[in-house]
């Protein structure tokens, strides 16, 4: 059965040199620059990856799209520690007031 | 309360902002409530400053001093509103433009503050109260999990799994009825939120996330803001 199949599509090569393309696209949308080869293929590898967590997050949230945006050469705590902020742990202070409740009939 | 509802249909919502890379998206959930607050109180739409709160806002935790509003390290948007209404306000965001660091020496300018805090308030989890809140006192200072932001390129985000520990400040604007999710093959409500990394990303900076099931922990931390109403 094997002889039966046999393989149309490229392998990892492929898929690779894909990846390198979409990195390349990215690069130039989002005006993205390295300051040497290590540093590029560093951020390359943190791409590769995100590409592949873009895709497990499409699987798990498959109403909204998701794909490469301007965060994809970053890693998840790079992009935490960068980009967002909130300090949770803090408690409420002395002039926080509760809301009342609201009608929410007619 | 209306099926659908969209601050920025009524003029109330300030352009997408950019935080760069810096740990403030605390200060711009913070503006974004009050710059809604004060146009339903002035009928005006004021871009607000969030490099004042960045730079001079070091409001701490009342029980855990060090704990504190800290610029670019992140802060918390109730201790920014505390800060705002001790501080008697917020300057315009063209008085006090955002630098996105946090090296910088306070310069605030009492003389030219254009809005002001008159309270503020903790809204609880129910998503009914936080509609009609959003309704009745313009769009709110809300707390997320960014896990699936960073991949997110459009539609309404409704995750299987969500993490609800919060980690990102970002404002509530309205909310809609009809985002279809082809998997729960229904439409599913949504919520309308601006976040503050520019226009290019998400749907034009807006976010949309299904309602109903506190997602992401959307529904954890929502804060309303009054301002004074000038003569």
């Amino acid at each position: 059965s094997d002889s039966l199949i046999r393989q149309v599509v490229g392998g990892a090569d492929d898929l690779l040199g894909a990846e390198h393309r979409h990195f390349e696209l990215f690069k130039r949308r989002y005006g993205k620059s390295y300051g040497s080869q290590e540093e590029h293929e560093h951020r390359f590898k943190v791409f590769r990856r995100n590409l592949r967590r873009a895709q497990r997050h499409q699987k798990m949230d498959p109403s909204a799209t998701h794909g490469v945006t301007q965060f994809s050469d970053l890693t998840p705590s790079e992009f935490r520690k960068s980009f967002l902020g909130l300090r949770s742990r803090l408690r409420l202070p002395s002039d926080a007031n509760t809301a009342p409740i609201l009608p929410t009939e007619d | 309360l209306p099926a659908d509802f969209d601050w920025r249909e009524h003029g109330a919502v300030t352009a997408v902002k950019n935080q760069g890379s810096c740990g403030s998206c605390w200060s711009f959930s913070t503006t974004g409530a009050l710059e809604g607050a004060n146009f339903l109180a002035t009928g005006k739409l004021v871009s607000l400053s969030e490099q004042q709160l960045v730079d001079c806002d070091h409001e701490c935790d009342p029980e855990e001093p060090g704990s504190c509003d800290s610029g670019c390290s992140g802060g918390l948007m109730n201790s920014a509103f505390e800060y705002t209404l001790k501080a008697g306000g917020l300057m315009r965001e063209e008085d006090y433009p955002y630098t996105g660091t946090d090296r910088a020496t306070c310069k605030f300018d009492k003389s030219k503050i254009a809005a002001s805090v008159s309270n503020f308030s903790v809204i609880s989890l129910d998503e009914d109260q936080i509609a009609a809140n959003l309704v009745k006192n313009g769009p709110l200072a809300v707390a997320i999990n960014a896990v699936f932001m960073q991949t997110y390129v459009g539609g309404v985000s409704c995750p299987y799994i969500c993490s609800k520990r919060l980690d990102h400040g970002v404002l509530l604007v309205g909310y809609g009825s009809s985002g279809y999710a082809p998997v729960r093959m229904k439409e599913k409500p949504y919520w309308i939120i601006k976040n503050s990394w520019g226009e290019n990303w998400g749907e034009s900076g807006f976010y949309k996330i299904c309602r109903g099931r506190n997602i992401c922990g959307v529904d954890s931390m929502v804060s309303t803001v009054a301002a004074v109403q000038t003569s």
